[in-house]
């Protein structure tokens, strides 16, 4: 009849339930119960942690992130700062993006600055200037076009961009 | 009074699992006090202490404010249960004792909440309290319970993991949507969740696909209720979509769960689930590359998986019941007068109400049909193995002749037809002897002249169509066994789909038949 | 038929269904890599 739901009877085209289920990745097959979100694609908005094991080798690692209290911990500003200064890029875009609304995302902050990164305000990512070209400022003086290079914290990686940057964007 | 006691130690616990880890000393001292002080050595004392302390945790997140933090209480709850579970050494029951009662407790708040809260009922917390047990057991079972220090605790513990999972799934039995239709959404996410699902179709010997099964019957039986010819409420066609990508989820993991309990799926799934059935029935196991369906050089014949036995979970002999004697008698020497017993068994006193496509009712048991073809097509293998290809392929075989004589016989109603030719169509699976046999079936059913009159011969034909079309009209998947079986009737020179009246009558399945 | 009183529960059910937040591994407890801090309102707030 008109009213039925003709997609309990006739179906519907499943491309779009699998694809949103992450399939067919590449040929392979892969498990997708193990982190299967929920059963509606509208409900699952975020990754659940799957089933893992951490052994026991793991979680005694002392020394991490050079602190000397295991887990580590940052809670000590003047020490702390000598610390973040000695870490590699990535570490500190890990403190800063893992560790929200913490003494530490502000630290990190501070330093990726001294070393020319700059943080975009509506892109949340990090950027800083391709030392190869220098950018030409515009005629207002508001903005500038040129090479960055940006750290993009999805694939985690950094990627060299063209880009119109307006200062009032960044801080 | 002694529940505002309890609320208070309660409330002490959930500060105390804020502020230490998991396994701090602080956490063990807190259990052995609430034993040593009498708050839950006697079990009325467990039970009014889980009660309480449930309550509470309920109540606290109604009062939440939802942005924040709102199922502290709960997981403090779970945490609790999970620790005095393992820490607990108690004399008056088991380990497994405690979890019955500890959810028994979780089932009383659970009903009498849903009861009373009625459509205000709300079912997140007790979605988080279950979620939470299985995240928390995965974190303790890790790599065989490594965490449990206690040698023999341990080692009871990697014997209970199988009914842990076992005792879950019937928990989720007893508050399933037709019981608790207040809680259906979150059940649902219950029972496909990703610490439950993959692990009850993997536990080991298979151990957890009864329970497993049952719930998926469960889910099946509450969406068919709801299924009516004329309206589907706009929740139910909510639930049959996640009903669906939890299916499509069940066959890419673990086809071979699919393909071993299809009979009891069919049993229930209601007929008009088209696209459901095909993704049930369309499963292929993991490791098999299946030719290409429509080449039309392909011959079963030389198909090597066509002449091994599909697995099946549960034997459908176990529903023959009275009639399995006639029916393998009649397997054994084919007579009129066991035809006849097994006929009249088809048929059922009180008419069932089930929408099918193009009927409301059933006067006939579908699951004792569905049981008898499947039980042949079991047999028919075994004889395949035991003698040769051609004792089961051939017209004058028992195997064929019953199935023939099922629908041939004077007493069959066109609706037991349809039934019989329906069920045969439904083994159409991936290559495998049951495909390959019953596609011989439907082929020589179709072509034969030993129907008792020319006009039998087009209802039959009629029939056969009528149920391959109803399977390849909705969108994919389509099974590969029916694929084959079309392009076996469009090579076939004894067949010539246009020529047949019924089909000239209804110019959209002629003109769909031109296409083919 | 659907009763009335099953239907308003299933809608009430639809409504509170548990999302994939509500399905991920509690914590209670993690010792703070750092102590909380004030930080700016552009800077994202999920790990």
């Amino acid at each position: 009849s008109s009213t039925i739901d003709h997609s309990l009877t006739i179906g519907a085209d499943l491309s779009s339930m699998l694809h949103s289920l992450g399939l067919p990745r590449d040929n392979k097959r892969h498990r997708i119960l193990d982190t299967f979100q929920s059963p509606w694609a509208e409900t699952s908005r975020s990754e659940v942690q799957p089933r893992f094991f951490i052994p026991s080798s793991f979680s005694n690692i002392s020394n991490v992130l050079q602190c000397n209290t295991t887990p580590p911990t940052f809670n000590n500003i003047e020490l702390d700062q000598q610390r973040v200064a000695l870490f590699q890029d990535e570490t500190l875009f890990y403190l800063f993006y893992k560790h929200p609304g913490t003494v530490i995302q502000e630290l990190t902050y501070l330093e990726l600055r001294k070393r020319n990164w700059r943080f975009h305000k509506i892109l949340k990512t990090w950027l800083t200037k391709d030392p190869m070209m220098e950018p030409i400022v515009a005629a207002d003086g508001f903005s500038e076009r040129g090479s960055y290079v940006f750290f993009d914290p999805q694939r985690w990686e950094k990627c060299q961009r063209e880009f119109i940057l307006f200062y009032n964007a960044i801080m | 009074t002694q529940t505002e006691k309890y609320y208070l130690v309660f409330t002490e616990w959930v500060k105390l699992v804020q502020k230490v880890d998991d396994n701090d000393p602080m956490i063990l001292a807190f259990i052995k006090q609430l034993i040593d002080k009498g708050v839950i050595s006697s079990t009325d004392g467990l039970i009014e202490f889980l009660r309480a302390s449930l309550e509470l945790s309920v109540f606290s997140f109604k009062e939440s404010d939802p942005t924040g933090e709102v199922f502290t209480s709960i997981d403090a709850i779970i945490k609790l249960i999970i620790k005095l579970f393992i820490m607990g050494e108690y004399k008056e029951y088991s380990r497994k004792q405690f979890l019955n009662l500890a959810l028994s407790v979780v089932m009383m708040v659970f009903s009498d909440d849903h009861e009373k809260e009625e459509n205000t009922f709300n079912e997140r917390p007790y979605f988080r309290l279950f979620s939470n047990l299985l995240c928390e057991w995965q974190i303790l079972s890790g790599h065989q319970f490594i965490k449990v220090k206690n040698v023999d605790t341990r080692k009871e513990l990697i014997e209970f993991e199988e009914e842990f999972y076992n005792i879950i799934a019937k928990f989720l039995h007893t508050i399933q949507p037709i019981a608790f239709p207040g809680f259906s959404f979150a059940w649902i996410t219950l029972i496909s969740h990703r610490m439950f699902l993959p692990i009850m179709l993997r536990l080991e010997n298979k151990s957890g696909w009864k329970s497993l099964t049952n719930l998926l019957i469960d889910l099946i039986k509450f969406m068919e209720q709801y299924t009516d010819k004329n309206s589907i409420p706009d929740a139910i066609s909510v639930v049959y979509k996640g009903a669906l990508r939890v299916f499509l989820g069940i066959s890419n993991d673990v086809p071979e769960y699919l393909i071993e309990n299809h009979y009891e799926l069919m049993n229930y799934l209601p007929p008009t689930y088209l696209q459901l059935k095909n993704v049930i029935l369309g499963a292929i196991p993991k490791k098999m590359m299946i030719p290409n369906p429509y080449d039309p050089d392909l011959s079963m014949e030389n198909i090597e998986s066509c002449q091994q036995q599909p697995n099946i979970f549960y034997n459908p002999v176990n529903d023959l019941k009275t009639l399995k004697k006639p029916v393998d008698n009649y397997l054994r020497i084919p007579s009129n007068s066991l035809l006849r017993i097994i006929i009249a068994s088809l048929f059922k006193d009180v008419y069932e109400r089930k929408n099918g496509i193009g009927y409301e009712h059933l006067m006939v048991d579908s699951k004792l049909i569905r049981a008898i073809i499947l039980h042949v097509g079991i047999e028919v293998g075994i004889e395949n193995e035991r003698t040769s290809s051609s004792a089961v392929f051939n017209t004058k075989s028992s195997y064929y002749s019953l199935l023939f004589n099922l629908i041939n016989n004077d007493t069959t109603t066109i609706e037991l037809k349809y039934q019989i030719i329906h069920t045969i169509i439904e083994q159409l699976r991936y290559p495998n002897i049951q495909t390959y046999w019953f596609n011989f079936v439907i082929i020589n059913l179709f072509v034969s002249d030993e129907w008792s009159d020319g006009n039998k011969k087009q209802e039959i034909q009629e029939l056969i169509l009528r149920n391959i079309l109803e399977r390849i009209i909705v969108n994919k998947p389509h099974c590969w066994g029916i694929i084959v079986l079309v392009m076996s009737l469009l090579k076939s020179s004894e067949v010539d789909l246009l020529s047949y009246s019924f089909i000239k009558e209804i110019p959209e399945v002629e003109n769909m038949f031109q296409q083919m | 038929e659907l009763s009335s009183r099953v239907a308003l529960q299933l809608e009430s059910s639809l409504l509170n269904c548990p999302d994939s937040l509500d399905a991920d591994t509690p914590f209670l407890f993690q010792k703070p890599l750092s102590l909380n801090h004030p930080t700016s309102i552009f800077f994202p707030s999920e790990p």
